[in-house]
């Protein structure tokens, strides 16, 4: 009886010591990776559009790693299409010492008819980067879709604004950032560069109010960006608007002691 | 869970004594060769095995592999030895009592790469340097 009391206690403990020093472990390569506890992140769709695009990233750096490989930077968009426009060359993806990308979180596509110009809205927050870590370039990344047959032989010209200030009554205050022309009949991911106003919400968490999208045809017509093929939060996960920053350690990442 | 750690240290820390008091006496016999020198060993930290499957994307663990092995005298002409731990392993010689060989460790690390979820679902790519023993020596 002794011998089975004592073979129960010592399984008990060393369950117990087990799922601790599991624990213990959890911990210390949490704490290697600069956490202060486990993620739970609210939605697990690593085939979004975001996941997808940095897990293309993550293949290319482990690729250039590996054996000097200069990868096309196009190569980095296989699984999303080819891209209409492209802002940097992949030498300053070697030189980040971190890459995030954003959700975002507007709920509804505003496209409110404001004045006869139809406009949507985004945002995104950039109070969860991690201290010590610098801007160098950030992108907004829209899909464009094929348009439909009435503007298929139409130009647009797409414009990204940074919002200054809200208005409830007009207009917003709106400062133009990126713009890009394209046939209608394009399809691919449209980058549009925020480098400096991302910059600008990392010092100023309060003046982060969002950006705002303008489709308008060589006349000057205001387009509803869902006519102009432009994927809103109602279209398909793999192709949802997202945005991406790159950053560059400005401090060395020092473990506190325990 | 410290308590256990110091334990385990303690029962390593004799059970390294034992064995390097069967090398010393291997190599009286004249069978030194046996004594396994400095080397990098495997060591896979599985981020699975950890059940983080749901917050990292990449990569499912890396190897970090670890040095262990004894830094004795002839310095091994392929292994990475500094200039100081050539000198220590000749004042281990000449006083084995007070002075302990030089320690086996990395002397060329290299960085990983983790893709993971924030709370907030955006996904973050970070470099982390020095996670990978590329090489070890004797310090």
């Amino acid at each position: 009886s002794l011998t089975t009391d004592n073979g129960i206690h010592s399984s008990f403990i060393h369950g117990r010591l087990k799922s601790q020093e599991k624990r213990e472990m959890q911990r210390e390569i949490l704490s290697i990776l600069g956490l202060p506890h486990r993620p739970r992140p609210h939605l697990h769709g690593k085939h979004n559009s975001a996941p997808m695009f940095m897990l293309d990233l993550y293949n290319a750096m482990l690729m250039e790693e590996a054996g000097g490989y200069s990868y096309p930077y196009r190569a980095v968009f296989t699984t999303q299409g080819p891209p209409l426009a492209r802002l940097h060359d992949s030498t300053f993806l070697s030189d980040a010492d971190m890459v995030m990308s954003f959700v975002n979180l507007v709920e509804y596509d505003k496209e409110i008819f404001h004045q006869r110009r139809h406009h949507r809205e985004f945002r995104f927050d950039l109070s969860k980067i991690p201290e010590g870590e610098a801007v160098t370039a950030a992108e907004f990344r829209i899909y464009k879709d094929y348009t439909r047959e009435r503007f298929e032989n139409e130009t647009f010209q797409i414009t990204i604004y940074q919002v200054l200030e809200e208005n409830t009554e007009s207009e917003s205050d709106l400062f133009p950032l990126d713009s890009r022309t394209i046939w209608a009949a394009e399809e691919g991911w449209l980058v549009f560069d925020i480098t400096a106003t991302s910059n600008h919400w990392v010092v100023n968490p309060n003046n982060n109010l969002g950006l705002q999208l303008f489709v308008q045809t060589t006349t000057g017509q205001s387009v509803n960006p869902k006519m102009a093929g432009l994927i809103g939060r109602l279209g398909p996960q793999t192709k949802q608007p997202f945005m991406v920053a790159f950053f560059k350690a400005t401090e060395v990442h020092i473990r506190s002691a325990r | 869970s410290a308590s256990s750690k110091q334990k385990n240290q303690g029962r390593s820390r004799s059970s390294k004594s034992q064995e390097s008091f069967r090398a010393t006496s291997l190599t009286e016999n004249g069978s030194s060769d046996q004594r396994q020198a400095c080397m990098k060993h495997e060591l896979y930290v599985s981020f699975r095995d950890l059940g983080w499957q749901d917050w990292i994307i990449a990569p499912e663990g890396y190897a970090a592999y670890y040095c262990e092995g004894e830094c004795s005298f002839p310095l091994n002409s392929y292994m990475n030895a500094t200039n100081h731990a050539i000198v220590q392993t000749l004042v281990h010689l000449i006083n084995p009592e007070n002075v302990p060989k030089p320690c086996c460790a990395p002397t060329q690390l290299n960085a990983i790469s983790v893709l993971y979820f924030d709370d907030s679902s955006n996904v973050i790519l970070k470099k982390y340097r020095n996670m990978v023993v590329r090489a070890c020596g004797c310090h």
